[in-house]
């Protein structure tokens, strides 16, 4: 009759890669560099470590492409290394702080990618910065999701050498690729002034950008769980892990921003005992903790100390290095939520110079999640949806045959991605509304600087 | 520094619940009952059982409803009950033929989500036909993803009832996901005039769809794979559960359509040994054989039996059922495949009648994948691509003015989604180039229609 199986994570993601971004060899050429990229950025800037990020494409023809990339991050601890590149859902970004990382999949699939397509194993050098630095030679076994150790290498690490260096092979399509692998360099660049990044492709042409700038965002801090993101899974595991022996000293220490008086007024708010042992609840108790949790409307809301935004300075310096405006209009929203988890919306709106005068029907927006660029499907993004509903008359702009370049920049411990392959962002009221109000205060100081020049334009005719 | 963790698959989708289309209550309450009926469905069809499903949806009041499942379908087998409904990851669908089932996912989702909103536990009675009968309340253990039976009761089965109940409790939002949940059964019943299906709704509404005949499609077989399907991963797993010696006699046993003069020609094309064992290949010779299995022009394409449309018969009975249409143009055409899967597509254009007239800048497409109604991200779907690019005036059909419906629905041994919620199909230019000539046709015979009716008119008149 029906045949019954289970398949591991690896298993699946492998069958189903075109979920993931995996879709065709054009665009796995891409979604290999992002994740790479992305990786290396992450142990950088984590650590308040100016990064600096070497890609290296190669054509070893008949389709197939070596990827090296390299970087000066935190390096990768000896045990780790296996699983980090070679267990799906695996990682040190499962917290609640903003960094690139949150599946645990990324690097992963790269390297699957590269195995299934061309048998190709990952060569993987990290140190971090101790005495020794480790070379690892690894597949994955997809059937049982576990690394395949072919090779290991401890040598020593005479200069404290500190970083990551991963190379392999793929079956990919550099020339159709190559115009978003260009485009996804830019942009990252545009979000990080502060840091070298080095790509070099397999046409041999190098794309640089250095640093100009030292200054560097504080990294995130990662948090508790804010009251109004919990479920009742996530409370059951953190009761089951908590030593408390009452469900105040439970909500007191577990909480983002929750201490002893909130809990106290909450629980008396709710008419449960503060001395109920959280460990021997009923369902019934547990279920009404929960949902009345997210109701409550005196928690304060969520802080933004485990966000790091670009900040307004570094991106203007950003845009203007890029694009050379003749004004640009940058800000940053103060810290909102959605769902009990904290986000800042960064926008900008740059005018003239470099920004070219797009056709007609389109419209130059670039879009970032906790600093990573987002290259496809716009017109399905939140952003877009909120940029046609913009009446950008009310601000003198026409966005029809002005050179006007849109920037929005989502960061959150939870951005609402709609896939695995990170391309979109899906609808949230919080955030359209924080889009929105983001996009108009930029749009009202660049229609001031307009007419600033207006005017001055007709006084020197006169 | 960095803190490492593997989390179990179950856990991934937990955190990630969104991309498998658990965003918020309201699209819960419409996935939930959708990957239920699926399973039914799937459940019947497979061993040409007429399908009896029935859905009960119950208000328990504070946003809590309970769903209801019953089918008359295969059952599944008693040990299989709690990984069937609660393990991620598992399933009997990971097999080369057409079923709506394809993650081994969906309905512990929908488990899981009701037991991260209201603490449920899920009940599930069923039986394969034989003696005894089954009954299981489960839970899942989210954090190592297997099922926890709370409680476990096998009692006779005299009647030998044969199929499936499954109930369980969930927060969700009915009355905003009412219009789709309605639309998704008269859909389902479109594709389905042999089946009875009943949904009643938690304001008390029966909406009953009672089978118009008892012919139904002939099931869908499973097959190997089609060498242009494989990559290395897959023939390396291959290699390692044949116990073929050698290379001539694994490639004529373990591939559709592939016997031992095909594999005979193919071997002395790409002039590799056919004596080779398999099992001692290296590296190289792997490479070189998959990489020219799916260049081969020779081999036979993947023919459709592993597939299992719904036939232009049925197809037109069930439009006819909904939309009395004055007219509707039916076709099937022959197979297809796009990367070694094959496909079918089938298309109907339905004019007049109860078919709306829709407003200027709306069309009415009914899109299905594997006869699952897909009701979300039109815009973004593949079918709607080709019919914005078809030029309906030389058909004399005014999409705008007219009361005409687009079918098109695509059955595939693995359907291209985009999305673990199986919104909407990716491009790929072999499925888009049927669904066009498939709306052609139909668009031909409807003109033929239009112009006869036309000339009858014109006579009457006189
Ligand atoms: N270049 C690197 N330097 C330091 N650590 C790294 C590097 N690349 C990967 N890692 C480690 O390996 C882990 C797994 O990386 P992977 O890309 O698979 O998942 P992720 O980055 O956590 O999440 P995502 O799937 O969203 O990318 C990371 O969490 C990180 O700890
Ligand atoms: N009503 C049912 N009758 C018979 N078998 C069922 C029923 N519901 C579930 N099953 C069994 O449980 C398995 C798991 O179902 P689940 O919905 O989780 O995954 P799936 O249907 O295989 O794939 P998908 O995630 O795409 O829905 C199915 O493959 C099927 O074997
Ligand atoms: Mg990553
Ligand atoms: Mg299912």
């Amino acid at each position: 009759r029906e045949k019954f199986q289970s398949i591991s994570a690896a298993d699946f993601f492998y069958r189903n890669r075109e979920i993931a971004g995996f879709d065709n060899p054009v665009r796995a050429t891409y979604t290999i560099i992002r994740e790479l990229v992305e990786n290396s950025l992450d142990a950088c800037e984590q650590y308040s470590i100016m990064p600096d990020v070497r890609v290296k494409l190669i054509d070893d023809g008949n389709s197939i492409y070596r990827i090296k990339v390299e970087d000066n991050g935190i390096g990768v601890p000896y045990e780790q290394v296996p699983y980090a590149f070679g267990q799906i859902l695996f990682g040190s970004k499962y917290t609640l702080r903003q960094s690139r990382g949150i599946f645990g999949l990324g690097g992963k699939m790269a390297v699957l990618y590269g195995q299934i397509t061309s048998h190709s194993t990952v060569k993987a050098l990290s140190s971090t910065g101790g005495f020794e630095k480790y070379f690892y030679e690894l597949s994955i076994n997809v059937q049982e999701n576990k690394p395949i150790i072919r090779k290991k290498e401890v040598t020593p690490n005479p200069g404290r050498w500190r970083g990551t260096i991963i190379e392999f092979s793929f079956e990919g399509d550099f020339v159709r690729a190559k115009p978003k692998i260009v485009e996804y360099f830019r942009q990252t660049a545009i979000l990080m002034p502060y840091a070298n990044i080095i790509y070099i492709s397999p046409d041999g042409v190098l794309y640089r950008f250095d640093r100009i700038t030292e200054v560097m965002p504080k990294p995130a801090e990662e948090v508790k769980p804010h009251p109004f993101g919990v479920d009742i899974e996530m409370v059951h595991r953190m009761i089951n892990a908590s030593r408390s022996t009452t469900l105040m000293d439970f909500l007191a220490n577990n909480f983002h921003r929750v201490g002893v008086a909130t809990a106290m007024n909450f629980l008396k708010s709710i008419k449960m005992s503060p001395d109920l042992n959280p460990k021997t609840m009923d369902s019934k108790d547990l279920v009404k903790l929960v949902s009345r949790m997210k109701d409550y409307g005196e928690f304060q809301p969520p802080d933004a100390q485990c966000l790091s935004p670009v900040g307004t300075d570094l991106l203007k310096a950003g845009i203007i290095r890029e694009f050379s405006p003749e004004y640009v209009a940058v800000t940053q929203r103060r810290a909102s939520a959605y769902a009990g988890y904290p986000f800042v919306i960064e926008a900008a709106i740059a005018y003239g110079g470099r920004v070219p005068i797009t056709p007609a029907d389109e419209m130059l927006v670039l879009r970032f999640a906790n600093k990573i660029p987002l290259l496809y499907d716009l017109h399905s993004d939140v952003a877009m949806k909120v940029i046609k509903r913009i009446n950008w008359q009310r601000y003198k702009l026409d966005v029809k045959t002005m050179p006007i370049a849109f920037f929005i920049h989502i960061c959150a411990t939870k951005v609402p991605y709609k896939t695995v392959g990170k391309e979109y962002i899906a609808d949230r009221p919080e955030v359209e509304y924080e889009i929105e109000w983001a996009l108009k205060t930029c749009a009202r100081e660049l229609k001031t600087h307009m007419g600033k020049k207006e005017r001055a334009y007709i006084a020197q005719r006169r």
